[in-house]
């Protein structure tokens, strides 16, 4: 149910923690190691969310609902002002 | 298209904000393109409140989550006015819908247009110049580690879980992108933004985009 308020296993253990830390750390070399050569490409390291498990940082985070939206066709817009 | 464009040279996009640990990027990214489209026709800008948004947008399920869509129906079909944060301050949870009388001064929408723009970031980046920033929704789930440069690659389209605003596009280096704006406060990624390549549909940015008219 997504309305159901997140209740993590709140509060977290330290050993949660530094296992989820852990992980994000193994993520993090992952991530920079796939496209390193790539002119300006994202880099990934430590931030607030290291110590969230990616399933505990999208169920606080990422909860924006999708909807579907119709395909913009410039066709039927009035021509866009010229804009200084 | 100019090659370099974002609002916030014009002073007309607001502090990057942080939701904590409450599921309102929804009525972040909402709150923030009315902030803007306000300052862009010359108002003052000024911090509208996302606790009203998240309160009483009774469409949606307020810290839980929520989406773009309905609370743009809401804010339009109600004529709501949206207060000053300072008037109604953030919490980081739900809470109770605080009225206030109809002669209370306000801020409410005209409309606003809901398209997917896959394939035709170009005429995305046209709306932006023309009605203001955008309000987007993404998958975000890589963004957990984002630190900085442009994210080109561990995104998926199709799978849109947070709500941002773009506030402009940088297409003067070999690689386009988005300027993105993001409510996990200003520590996060570039001062709290976040750079998303252009013309590829990079995080599903250009399937679900919403300008809002004052």
């Amino acid at each position: 149910d997504s309305r159901a308020p997140f209740t993590p296993t709140w509060p977290r253990s330290r050993e949660r923690e530094a296992a989820a830390f852990r992980e994000s750390l193994n993520r993090h070399r992952y991530l920079n190691s796939l496209f390193p050569s790539e002119n300006s490409t994202a880099f990934y390291g430590i931030n607030q969310f290291s110590y969230l498990f990616p399933e505990e940082f999208k169920a606080i985070y990422l909860r924006s609902k999708p909807s579907k939206f119709p395909r913009y066709s410039a066709e039927v817009h009035m021509s866009i002002p010229n804009v200084s | 298209l100019p090659l370099r464009f974002d609002w916030r040279d014009k002073q007309v996009v607001t502090q990057v904000r942080n939701q904590q640990m409450c599921g309102g990027c929804w009525a972040f990214s909402v709150v923030g393109a009315v902030e803007s489209a306000y300052a862009i026709k010359g108002k003052p800008l000024e911090d509208l409140s996302v606790q009203q948004v998240i309160d009483c947008s009774y469409n949606n399920y307020g810290c839980n989550g929520g989406s773009t869509l309905n609370a743009l129906n809401w804010l339009n079909k109600m004529q709501v006015k949206l207060v000053k944060d300072s008037e109604y301050p953030f919490k980081a949870q739900n809470g109770l819908c605080h009225y206030f009388s109809g002669s209370h001064s306000g801020f409410s929408i005209k409309g606003y247009s809901a398209y997917d723009f896959s394939d035709q970031e170009d005429e995305m980046a046209k709306a932006l110049l023309t009605f203001g920033p955008l309000v987007v929704i993404v998958d975000a789930v890589s963004w957990q580690d984002y630190l900085g440069g442009i994210i080109q690659h561990h995104c998926s389209s199709g799978e849109a879980n947070h709500a941002v605003l773009i506030t402009g596009f940088d297409k003067t280096g070999s690689t386009p992108y988005w300027i993105v704006r993001n409510s996990w406060g200003s520590s996060w990624g570039v001062d709290g933004y976040a750079h998303v390549k252009m013309g590829s549909n990079v995080c599903g940015i250009a399937d679900s985009v919403s300008s809002i008219f004052v």
